[in-house]
């Protein structure tokens, strides 16, 4: 399984609609601070399903569209679709390709898409539950999080991993 | 004791011991269950960069803070692979070769592991096949390009996108 | 309402919206104060970069969250100086252009005040009249050295200290 | 008043006698990982009278004290003299130089001096108080500690400031 594509639209500070085409291998992503790097990790985070506010550095779903600047207004509406190859089928879909879509509008509102068909977060969730895992996302700021924690904690790292 | 939990915490074990000693290139580090017959028990972490004494985890320094993550991440990768792994300024405190190290862990991984690195070091950057410039225009909107090893330019500790002629 | 902190707290919220400005070359940001009235009231920081619009503080991302902290920094040193102030890597999360416009902001306040700065940005030590290098020895043993400029190299993102030939 | 010099032996990892000497203007330290950076910066706010071992990054009096590496041994006693200029008369003490001096053992006693003479820890406090601000030592990763404050929690800033 693979990543394809990552398509961004009003999530954040891609007011334009943005592709970033994922080929195998190491991708590196640089620019200046606030230009919109840890935005992009976000994005993969948001559409794989995360439901915790603080995890995306925010507080509630308006956060997460754009909220205009400049000149420019803001949007209704933020969407972001992750294209996936999984021809090895490590995804429990019946799809050579899957592409997981996420929409939030400012009334709260949440819609999940599988391949064009509209589904509940939940099916995303079983969908993805082959990438849930603690260390697939490494947030700024975070990498020493490990160390952190309390031995116990630390245990379900290892869980996610058995 | 869950023999599952059990068989993975040693292969993890085993592959941090290893991965630690490549990324410090030297020292030894171990991961310990605090107690073997608890299904509860917490994980304690032993590391020791190359010519220091066993000592506390807290009186390490920042980059070797962020290296030992680092190794018990990659052990986490090779027991239990994930098909992609996206790393948000991971080498932020890392002196120059420690990240020459790094680099070459990730290469080494990405055969069987897609990486996503958003980093402002130019050594980092060399690991990368494909380079992507995320810039910021007047509206506080995104842009992002496709760009070549040779429109960033290392010019005071981080990296710096140019146009470059021709 | 204790009439000190309310005049110190207005000379720092006004140092602090220009030390931002100057910092981010641009944007706008203030201290507010929660409750005028009240001897225990919080105090709120409102911070808009250069083009965005007004947005909670945990949206910011590392590098301007730590700008923003430095521009506090600096409204406190220029009401109330300290003679030195001691500062670890707190560049660490800074791109380019911010590491330059944070090199001259502590350039202009050293008039005043002793700065010691660690660091492994080249961008920021230009701002030294005096360069010390640490190094390790096998024994886990610091060694200090007094060095030059030219002596480092800056390679990969972070400094990297060489012998000079003569 | 300014920094003139601060002197390390067998604290942290100081086995060698390390003397720093601090011109006025920018004094800029730099190293591999792990070299003992950090290690200045605990030097001085340890000198000045810290008493939190958590904001010395250890959990008690020992971990002060050089631990030995490689072939070296351990050493019994960790010492800082840091030296300053108070022509000024910024500390509230009538000389134009003041050493402040600290010694731990590893049974944990701390020995105080100031000029050689030997004092107690409340002397050091009450001599360095100009000093004693939360923002004269920024320590690492910790640059942002205001923006995690709670807004009660940053007035403290202001009343070191007022
Ligand atoms: N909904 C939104 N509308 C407009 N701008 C937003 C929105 N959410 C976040 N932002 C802006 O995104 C910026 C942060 O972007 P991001 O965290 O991706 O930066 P970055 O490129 O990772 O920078 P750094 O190198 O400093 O980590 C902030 O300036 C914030 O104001
Ligand atoms: N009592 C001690 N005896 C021996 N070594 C010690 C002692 N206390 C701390 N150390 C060592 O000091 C090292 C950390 O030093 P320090 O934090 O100054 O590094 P640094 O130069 O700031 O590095 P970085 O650039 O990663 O922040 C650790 O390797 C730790 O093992
Ligand atoms: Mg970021
Ligand atoms: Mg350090």
């Amino acid at each position: 399984m693979y990543l394809k594509r990552l398509e961004i639209q009003g999530f954040k500070t891609f007011a334009n609609r943005t592709v970033i085409e994922f080929p195998l291998g190491v991708t590196a992503i640089v620019g200046p601070n606030g230009s919109g790097k840890s935005n992009v990790t976000d994005a993969i985070r948001w559409v794989l399903g995360e439901q915790s506010f603080s995890a995306l550095r925010c507080r509630r779903t308006e956060d997460l569209i754009y909220s205009g600047g400049g000149k420019r207004a803001a949007q209704g509406m933020a969407e972001v679709a992750l294209t996936i190859d999984n021809t090895d089928r490590t995804l429990p879909l019946d799809f050579n390709e899957v592409t997981i879509m996420r929409r939030s509008f400012r009334s709260g509102e949440n819609e999940y898409f599988l391949n064009k068909n509209k589904v509940r977060l939940r099916d995303i969730q079983e969908a993805t539950s082959p990438l849930a895992s603690s260390y697939t996302l490494i947030n700024q700021g975070l990498v020493d999080a490990a160390l952190t924690l309390r031995p116990e904690e630390r245990r379900s790292l290892f869980e996610d991993a058995a | 004791m869950n023999s599952r939990f059990a068989q993975t915490f040693s292969a993890v074990a085993e592959e941090f011991s290893q991965a630690f000693t490549r990324l410090f290139g030297g020292g030894t580090a171990q991961l310990i269950l605090n107690d073997p017959n608890s299904s509860e028990s917490g994980i304690d972490i032993i590391a020791q960069p190359p010519g220091k004494r066993r000592q506390p985890l807290s009186l390490l320094s920042g980059g070797e803070r962020s290296l030992t993550a680092v190794a018990l991440l990659v052990a986490l990768l090779k027991v239990n692979p994930t098909p992609f792994c996206v790393m948000d300024e991971v080498d932020a405190a890392l002196d120059e070769a420690n990240v020459v190290r790094l680099r070459e862990q990730l290469l080494e991984m990405s055969q069987h592991t897609q990486f996503v690195l958003v980093t402002h070091n130019r050594g980092t950057v060399e690991a990368a096949s494909t380079l992507y410039g995320v810039t910021m225009n007047p509206d506080g909107a995104s842009k992002i390009l496709s760009i070549r090893l040779d429109q960033l330019v290392d010019d005071g500790g981080a990296v710096r996108i140019v146009e470059t002629v021709g």
